[in-house]
């Protein structure tokens, strides 16, 4: 689902 | 970390240190928009904010100082050491036409709205266009040196691997993130045009010229 998480993405 | 989430980042890296070299070594930031490189310095500073809040690994933070790090010396050498050789004449794009769009798009469709959510928020949206300068002072002058290609086409292969990884985690992992996604693929949209430049002339060993 979409919600606000950690962005562990550069 | 899959292939090629790794294999974007290398390329995102390569991309970043061919410019710095560039500019070392010819001792020149001609055919270079210092104002992509502006953008990209605010991509990195509003992204990277959660230096400071969350921990995810040793790679992610080492890489994040990176980038800006390089970043800003890049625009050290851009607009201190080298700014008599800066073009301003043709890099002449107005920036407030990206940054402003990207502010209210950020303020209405992001995952959460709080300030480390929009911020995050405007700068994927404000990265996926943040070449855009540079492409027009490439169209205004019509070429561009060999070095300066091979650097576009690292910064863009970065996002188009990315792509690859998110369609990787979707299906390995159920992972997605619509907004990354979809500006992902703005920004690979972007490069399409010079990808194809680059694959039929730079590789041949001709100089980028864009047709009269």
């Amino acid at each position: 689902d979409q919600e606000a998480e950690e962005h562990d993405e550069l | 970390m899959n292939i090629f989430r790794l294999a974007g980042d290398l390329s995102h890296l390569l991309a970043i240190i061919i410019l710095l070299l560039k500019i070392w070594k010819t001792r020149s930031c001609a055919g270079i928009s210092g104002k992509s490189q502006v953008l990209f310095a605010i991509v990195y500073l509003t992204r990277y904010l959660d230096l400071f809040t969350t921990y995810i690994s040793l790679y992610n933070s080492i890489m994040k100082i990176v980038f800006i790090a390089a970043s800003g010396a890049t625009l050290y050498l851009m607009y201190v050491k080298f700014k008599a050789t800066y073009d301003h004449n043709h890099d002449s794009f107005r920036i407030e036409f990206l940054l402003i769009p990207c502010v209210i798009l950020a303020l209405i469709i992001n995952h959460d709205f709080t300030v480390m959510e929009i911020l995050w928020t405007f700068s994927i949206y404000l990265e996926s266009v943040a070449i855009l300068p540079q492409l027009f002072l490439v169209s205004k002058t019509g070429e561009a040196e060999s070095i300066t290609s091979h650097y576009l086409f690292a910064l863009g292969s970065y996002r188009a691997l990315y792509l690859l990884n998110w369609i990787y985690r979707y299906m390995a992992e159920s992972h997605y993130d619509l907004i990354a996604i979809f500006a992902g693929v703005v920004q690979t949209i972007l490069y399409c045009d010079f990808f194809y430049l680059y694959i039929t002339k730079v590789l041949k060993g001709k100089k980028l010229q864009l047709p009269a």
